[in-house]
């Protein structure tokens, strides 16, 4: 997956996402694709939450799948999940969680969900999502509704493991962006979605920030293969939010 | 360290071709769904999974015709062990994966294993 939170230079957010899913999971030998990301293509939905007779927040989904990898909440904040993968990982929260030993912790896309239901601002989902108990490790890219308000949680079962924040500790003070390694943390070699990443940024410049700019972004290869079901593009101050079917036909690296 | 992939593989960002592939329109390529907080838990999810009904199957099914020629009992594995995990779950997620269960017809422990598929991938 790749994740970027990127301002523009009247200080409006853009938070986006390629949604990277079906990896070892079967080869379609006949299209070339991973089988399980050429049936999650066609199920994918999105959400208005209603509350109370209104709309609460937006999410997009995979049908029958009831947490939440990306969502906004209109006028407060965004938020992404990207794997994060660790030794102490799902397997060994789900055996806690089975034993009595973890009955608080939170499911990885529940927690994202319990945010976006609960919390209203960039700062108390950046709170939440930093010190609440978990399952599973995640990377939590959170964006908010003023300027430089972009984040990447690096989140461990008990503990926020990293936090990178624009124009604090980011390598670029107009954007983050996050793949599936540690920020402080080269990427496997051969899995290096950063590199092509954040040259692209780098070519789009803070001026080229918008949901074409970042949407262009995001359709190139490396960030684009032939994992990537969709991009959302996301908003929260104009509470824009879009879905767009992604596929990388032909000649495409496999992650 | 980057390595370059080979050629037709390696990266490309499509901006230094001046190209934009962003159309606004192909968002409306995805369907929109109300997810009504205020019904019970067991009701929120039916008329989504009723559309998707054979595409959740399909897909469930894909994962098992891959997993079982490796772990010949896994079904089993899924269906009772996953199944009588179901009934801890918190609420409402519980009751929202009993209601997706019961109005698509797919055991239980298969639509929590697809929910929970996040912390079993992360290995």
């Amino acid at each position: 997956c790749t994740s970027i939170v990127a301002q523009d230079p009247q200080g409006h957010l853009v938070h986006a996402r390629n949604l990277d899913f079906g990896l070892f999971l079967g080869w379609d030998m006949n299209s070339h694709e991973w089988t399980v990301s050429e049936k999650l293509r066609k199920m994918i939905i999105n959400v208005n939450w209603i509350k109370n007779g209104k709309l609460l927040f937006k999410s997009n989904e995979f049908a029958g799948y009831i947490g939440i990898y990306n969502g906004m909440k209109p006028n407060a904040f965004s938020l992404t999940c990207d794997d994060r993968f660790q030794k102490a990982g799902g397997y060994y929260g789900i055996i806690k969680w089975l034993l009595g030993l973890e009955p608080e912790s939170r499911w990885m896309s529940w927690l994202s969900r319990e945010t976006l239901e609960n919390c209203n601002s960039y700062a108390e989902a950046k709170e939440h999502l930093m010190n609440t108990p978990m399952l599973s490790p995640v990377y939590f890219i959170l964006g908010g509704i003023n300027p430089k308000e972009g984040a990447i949680i690096a989140r461990s079962l008990n503990s926020t493991a990293l936090l990178t924040e624009m124009g604090v500790n980011s390598a670029n003070d107009w954007y983050v962006l996050e793949t599936n390694y540690d920020q402080d943390t080269e990427p496997l070699y051969l899995d290096d979605r950063d590199t092509p990443g954040n040259n692209c940024m780098h070519k789009l410049t803070k001026d080229g920030v918008s949901f074409q700019g970042i949407f262009n972004v995001l359709s190139s290869r490396t960030n684009l293969n032939k994992l990537t079901t969709y991009t959302v593009l996301m908003s929260t101050y104009d509470s824009r939010f879009e879905t767009i079917l992604q596929s990388c036909p032909g000649e495409c690296w496999p992650w | 360290k980057h390595v370059d992939l080979p050629k037709p593989f390696a990266d490309d960002c499509i901006l230094n071709d001046g190209k934009n592939v962003y159309d606004p329109s192909r968002q409306f390529d995805i369907p929109w769904f109300d997810v009504n907080l205020d019904a019970a838990p067991k009701d929120r999810w039916t008329h989504i999974a009723a559309v998707y009904k054979d595409d959740i199957n399909d897909l469930i099914q894909s994962l098992i015709n891959f997993v079982t020629p490796i772990f010949p009992g896994a079904l089993e594995f899924v269906d009772h062990t996953f199944g009588d995990m179901g009934s801890k779950l918190p609420m409402p997620y519980r009751d929202e994966i009993q209601g997706i269960s019961d109005a698509t017809g797919i055991p239980l422990g298969r639509i929590v294993v697809y929910n929970i598929f996040y912390e079993i991938f992360t290995v």
